[in-house]
C-alpha cells in the first residue's frame, strides 16, 4: 500500500510533466489518500504542494489557494522553513493571479522575512520583485520603487543581469 | 483590461514558467 502511495505520486508527477493537469490531480489525490491513511505527514504536504501547482494550470487559483494554504500549515507544524517560504511564495503569485494584491502583499512579505532569516538572497530578490509589481498593481509607487531598487541590488550582488 | 495587466506581471510568468517543470518527488 505504501509502494502505491509512491507510485501514485509518481504517476501525477509524470503526468504534470506531460502537461496533463487533471490527469495528474487524479493521481496526486490518490496519493494524498494513501498519506493520510499513513499518517504520512511530508507525503501529504508535497500532495498538496504537487495540487497546488497542478489547479494553477487548470486556471482553478482559487482551489490552488487552498491547497497551498495546507501545504503552509503542514510545513509549519513539520517546521520546515524553506517550504514554508516557498508556500507563502505561491500563495503570494495565486492571490496576484486573483487580483487580490493585498493578501497577495501579505504572503510575499512573510515569504521574503523568512528569506532574510535564512540567508536566501535569491529568494530575496523574488519577493522583492514581486512586491514591487504587487505595489504597482495598488498605485502604491512609493512602496513599489522602494522594492523595485532593493529587488535591483540584490540582482547585482548575485549577477543576475536579467 | 485587468488580465491584459495581468499578463504583464512578469514576476508572475517567471513563476509559472518555473513551476510547470517543479514536481515535488516521492
Amino acid at each position: 500500500r505504501a509502494a502505491q502511495g509512491r507510485a501514485y505520486g509518481n504517476l501525477g508527477n509524470t503526468q504534470y510533466l506531460l502537461g496533463n493537469f487533471s490527469e495528474a490531480t487524479a493521481f496526486h489525490k490518490e496519493r494524498l489518500a494513501i498519506a493520510k491513511e499513513f499518517g504520512d505527514r511530508a507525503a501529504e504536504r508535497r500532495a498538496y504542494s504537487n495540487l497546488g501547482n497542478a489547479h494553477i494550470f487548470l486556471g482553478r487559483f482559487d482551489v490552488s489557494a487552498e491547497y497551498y494554504k495546507k501545504t503552509l500549515q503542514l510545513s509549519r507544524q513539520l517546521k520546515d522553513q524553506a517550504v514554508e517560504a516557498q508556500a507563502c511564495y505561491s500563495l503570494g503569485n495565486t492571490y496576484t493571479l486573483l487580483q487580490d494584491f493585498e493578501r497577495a502583499i501579505e504572503y510575499h512579505l512573510k515569504h521574503l522575512q523568512i528569506a532574510q532569516e535564512l540567508r536566501d538572497r535569491v529568494g530575496e530578490g523574488r519577493a522583492c520583485w514581486s512586491l514591487g509589481n504587487a505595489y504597482v498593481s495598488l498605485g502604491n509607487h512609493e512602496q513599489a520603487l522602494n522594492f523595485a531598487k532593493k529587488h535591483l541590488e540584490i540582482s547585482q550582488e548575485i549577477g543576475d543581469c536579467n | 483590461v485587468q488580465s491584459v495587466h495581468l499578463l504583464q506581471v512578469d514576476s508572475v510568468q517567471r513563476w509559472m514558467r518555473d513551476l510547470k517543470l517543479m514536481t515535488e518527488c516521492e
